[in-house]
């Protein structure tokens, strides 16, 4: 991790985010659910809170795309990258993209696991970059975990609490 | 003299997706002109990774770089 002093992070309490495109992959219903449960992974731990909008520009534009998709980091079929995002900002800051050539899952079955993948990403979303930590959710290479257990460990609190501070709850 | 993947015992694909991958994740100076910037890079994957500072592509460091992963670089920008 970088010291928190060189990380960009939002400065407002409440940060929306928008779901603009799913995977036929997983049911809509499963995506939303999936992404407002690795944002309360990160919320539970620091004073800000994430609202959910369905129209406009959100501060956090989540989608899946394959390929070329507008931002000069194409996707590049199944494998490889799964995923990206960028850094809190303006614009395509905070936007997190992921690629629909992969087979995602809910955590059962084959496939990977989106829960996994959304919560690291939104953690690049919040400002963290990646840890070499095995257990942090930040770690770049793709783990299939036990999703029942599946939770942020001691040093991804500590960073992202450093960041923003603590939860006061 | 030998060419560079003949060196590290490598197939030319196999030394071209792993300068890709280091190029990618492990971005250096772009105006570095140090002889053995592959190893320099290398170097730097296997710190992050916490695998023995070789500088050699070895199957430790294959068998990263063929796992899915998130497309941001592990350091620098």
């Amino acid at each position: 991790y970088l010291p928190s002093k060189h990380r960009p992070k939002w400065t407002s309490k409440v940060v929306t985010y928008r779901i603009v495109s799913y995977t036929r992959d997983l049911p809509r219903v499963t995506v939303n659910q999936l992404v407002a449960k690795a944002l309360n992974m990160w919320s539970k731990e620091i004073p800000l809170s994430f609202r959910r909008v369905i129209l406009g520009t959100a501060d956090i534009m989540i989608g899946f795309a394959r390929g070329a998709h507008g931002d000069f980091y194409p996707f590049d079929g199944p494998g490889g990258t799964l995923a990206h995002a960028f850094e809190p900002g303006p614009g395509l800051g905070g936007d997190a993209h992921f690629d629909e050539d992969e087979r995602w899952a809910d955590g059962r079955g084959v496939g990977i696991n989106f829960l996994f993948v959304a919560t690291h990403e939104l953690g690049h979303s919040l400002g963290l970059g990646h840890s070499s930590d095995p257990d942090s959710v930040m770690y770049p290479t793709y783990g299939a975990g036990d999703s029942e257990n599946f939770q942020l460990s001691p040093g991804d609190i500590r960073e992202i609490q450093e960041l923003y501070g603590k939860s006061s709850s | 003299l030998l060419l560079p993947w003949e060196a590290g015992g490598l197939s030319e694909p196999q030394w071209k997706q792993a300068q890709e991958y280091l190029k990618r994740f492990y971005p250096s100076d772009s105006k570095s002109r140090a002889p053995n910037r592959f190893g320099a890079q290398l170097k730097e994957m296997q710190k992050f990774f916490r695998l023995p500072e070789t500088g050699v592509l070895d199957s430790r460091v294959i068998i990263i770089m063929r796992k899915p992963r998130c497309g941001l670089p592990d350091i620098g920008e």
